[in-house]
């Protein structure tokens, strides 16, 4: 699934 | 998290370390350009605002916290304690013409047209090209000292081990960001030149001399 919006990268 | 991801951000932590140590002992910041340090803490501000409105880990929260310390402590060090130092008839890339393209691109292309998306999407686009008013000081120059290039390799090493880390997440997880993706590989080609000089000066114990 395409990145959803919480983003858990630095 | 996987190796690649850790060791992106053990790098880009060891980048941060080596600056601020070599700007600390040497009480000088020669040859830094303070340029790229402000659109750092930009680029973490930015991103990182999401540290009071959503959890990840405590690793991922201990470091935003350290990452947006060390940027402003960076800056600082830089503009305040060892003003003297700060070597601005070098440092003149002009950070309008990075911005202004940043904030335009990242209004158009982003995942969500929302005020944190935008933000986070800014902060993508303009890590990719912070490291360009360094870049550009170290040809000014026409050379950069030992520690300074050690900070440039540990830095340029952040982002390419994230692609890696992309890489295998989307073979593994099926995650992938495009966004992140595009300017992470942007950001990491922008190193390449250096690489090449770090691979075949630095590393042999010579200066790093560009050039002019």
């Amino acid at each position: 699934p395409e990145a959803s919006n919480s983003h858990d990268e630095l | 998290m996987n190796v690649f991801r850790l060791a992106g951000d053990m790098s880009h932590l060891l980048a941060i370390i080596i600056l601020l140590l070599k700007i600390w002992k040497t009480r000088s910041c020669a040859g830094i350009s303070g340029r790229s340090q402000l659109l750092f803490a930009l680029t973490y501000t930015a991103r990182y605002l999401d540290l009071v409105t959503n959890w990840v880990s405590l690793y991922n929260t201990v470091m935003k916290v350290f990452f947006i310390a060390t940027s402003y402590a960076t800056i600082y060090l830089m503009y305040l304690k060892f003003k003297a130092t700060y070597d601005s008839n070098h440092d003149t890339f002009r950070v309008e013409f990075l911005l202004l393209p940043v904030t335009i691109l990242a209004l158009v292309l982003n995942h969500e047209f929302s005020f944190m998306e935008i933000l986070w999407t800014f902060s993508i686009y303009l890590e990719a090209v912070a490291i360009l008013p360094q870049l550009f000081m170290v040809s000014k120059t026409g050379e950069a000292e030992s520690i300074t290039s050690h900070y440039l390799f540990a830095l340029g090493s952040y982002r390419l081990l994230y692609i890696f880390n992309w890489i295998w997440r989307y073979y593994t997880e099926e995650y992938y960001d495009l966004i992140a993706i595009i300017a992470g590989v942007v950001q990491t080609v922008l190193y390449c030149d250096f690489f090449y000089l770090y691979f075949t000066k630095v590393l042999k114990g010579k200066k790093l001399q560009l050039p002019a």
